[in-house]
């Protein structure tokens, strides 16, 4: 019944996708998209959007800012990983600067963010 | 998994475990198959139970007793005529040739449609998602609006024709005998469990069509050495005939099976690789292209041979492919069995796609949008108008003969129950 690896990143790429996209859209707070994106969702299902939200928001919305793309995020989010040997598997063109140079930059503003080091603590 | 040590649990944990193995109705409570729920493999999947509390009362079944008292076979045609005192089943439906459909596949043939709605921003709203818990309950697929048993009016797009729906006007005795037995991944080799979910009794029920479809997946899979892992013609030739011989012993004599050949895939990247994925549309940033190589570097991709840069595996897949369908075609030509006749036709892409054009519309809509490699709602419409036909022409008998009564069925019964 559970997700494999591969399923996760693709679901993490396709949620972190969308809710950029919302806030470019509607030229809104990565965090106002994610609010409007839950309440899109059946009220049955919404308390389980409002708790992920919860969860990931506040990376996602603090890399996102930094103009950083689903790929990077989903990566330093650790909902997508790289096996030994493998490459580093990603659905948009890498950053500039190279997507492992942007991966390890994220994990680094994860590490250091304060408002963030609570909810890692969490 | 661990919820399910817990006691309380284990007893619901087993029957789900039970029900996803072997893809029978969820709510079924008086095991006859048939359910009178929706999703989770219930009435979207096989004819509606219109008795579940009596498992001799079912979709399919010989009329018991002509149906005077009751409709035991849920056709919504039962009673006695009181001009006459001829009961309507034996006056409409004697003699009428009726039979059911039944379709053994996979994702394809369930209908897998991942809705484009839930990743385009600028046309979101709670009514794009409102579809999402029917989705995920039935799999992701929506065989309701299938090419061969669909019977609702799609919500996805294009329009719903099916196999079953024209069985059903030709001959208004076989509403609801219908039976979706597909699954996601489904080839040859794990088809062989599935069917074991047919319900269909040899000496109770009518005689059936059986189309056996698994279009792809004997030669599509995710991994790193992708040929090594398609099916071989050997096995093809052993996993079709163990299927064929075990329908002999369920299927009721009279009945006709219909073996689909595979798809030639190389469809997919021809008229889509350089075109923008919906989630690519709003910043012209993700191509099928990446999208394909994004699954593939993952080890998830659906089809590893055809959704691919490489011309040489996309031909080397299609190659075997073609190896496969000439294994269906040799046993449909030489193999006899005792209940029901076989009939090979091929995968009807190139037909579908020609019939599109002429009609003004694009390759690129025949194929699923956000998966990028099942057949769209619109291509399997088509493809039913054009099964049948080439049934008509070649195997009028299979299709049975046009029912006189229709009419007299219609105005005394309008819509039979529905479905």
């Amino acid at each position: 019944l559970l997700p494999s690896k591969g399923h996760t990143c693709i679901g993490c790429v396709l949620v972190v996708s969308v809710i950029e996209q919302l806030a470019q859209w509607h030229n809104s707070t990565v965090k106002a998209a994610m609010e409007r994106l839950c309440s899109y969702i059946p009220e049955k299902l919404q308390g389980f959007c409002y708790i992920l939200a919860e969860v990931y928001g506040p990376h996602i919305a603090e890399l996102i800012d930094r103009e950083m793309n689903a790929d990077v995020v989903c990566h330093s989010l650790k909902l997508c990983k790289q096996d030994p040997g493998q490459p580093l598997c990603h659905l948009y063109r890498p950053p500039k600067v190279g997507l492992s140079t942007a991966i390890r930059k994220a994990r680094r503003i994860v590490k250091t963010s304060k408002g963030l080091k609570n909810f890692m603590g969490f | 998994s661990s919820v399910c040590a817990f006691p309380l649990l284990a007893n619901l944990c087993e029957k789900i475990k039970h029900v996803l193995r072997n893809e029978l109705p969820f709510e079924d409570l008086d095991g006859d198959k048939f359910s009178t729920f929706p999703t989770l493999r219930g009435y979207h999947w096989r004819g509606r139970d219109c008795d579940d509390r009596n498992n001799t009362v079912y979709p399919g079944r010989r009329p018991d007793n002509w149906d005077e008292e009751r409709d035991s076979n849920c056709n919504g045609i039962w009673g006695v005529d009181p001009k006459d005192g001829i009961p309507y089943e034996k006056k409409f439906c004697k003699g009428a040739d009726s039979q059911g459909v039944v379709l053994l596949g996979d994702s394809a043939g369930a209908h897998f449609h991942i809705p484009p709605e839930w990743m385009t921003v600028s046309q979101m709203s709670m009514k794009s998602f409102a579809n999402l818990p029917m989705a995920f309950t039935n799999e992701l697929d929506w065989p309701q609006f299938s090419e061969i048993t669909g019977f609702l009016n799609s919500t996805i797009g294009g329009w719903t024709d099916s196999l079953y729906l024209r069985l059903r006007s030709r001959n208004r005795c076989n509403h609801r005998d219908l039976q979706n037995i597909s699954k996601n991944g489904g080839s040859s080799g794990n088809l062989l469990r599935l069917m074991k979910s047919l319900a269909r009794n040899q000496l109770w029920d009518h005689p059936a069509i059986v189309i056996y479809a698994t279009i792809g997946n004997d030669v599509c899979n995710g991994n790193n050495d992708t040929l090594a892992d398609m099916t071989t013609p050997k096995e093809m030739l052993s996993n079709v005939m163990r299927a064929l011989r075990y329908l002999d012993t369920r299927l009721p004599n009279g009945s006709h099976v219909i073996l689909t050949g595979l798809v030639d895939g190389r469809f997919l990247w021809d008229n889509l690789h350089d075109r923008y994925h919906p989630l690519g549309q709003l910043n012209r940033d993700i191509t099928y292209s990446q999208l394909y190589s994004f699954l593939d570097c993952l080890q998830v991709s659906p089809c590893r041979g055809w959704m691919t840069p490489n011309e040489t595996l996309r031909n080397l897949t299609s190659e075997r492919a073609l190896q496969l369908s000439n294994v269906l075609k040799e046993i449909a030509r030489s193999e006899r069995f005792a209940n029901f006749d076989v009939f090979y036709m091929d995968f009807p892409l190139a037909q579908t796609a020609e019939k599109w054009r002429r009609m003004g519309g694009e390759p690129w809509q025949l194929i699923e949008p956000v998966d990028g490699f099942h057949p769209s709602q619109i291509a399997g419409a088509l493809g039913t108008s054009i099964t049948w036909q080439k049934a008509l022409q070649e195997w009028p008998h299979v299709l049975g003969e046009e029912n006189p009564f229709n009419d007299q069925i219609e105005a005394v019964f309008k819509d039979q129950g529905g479905h």
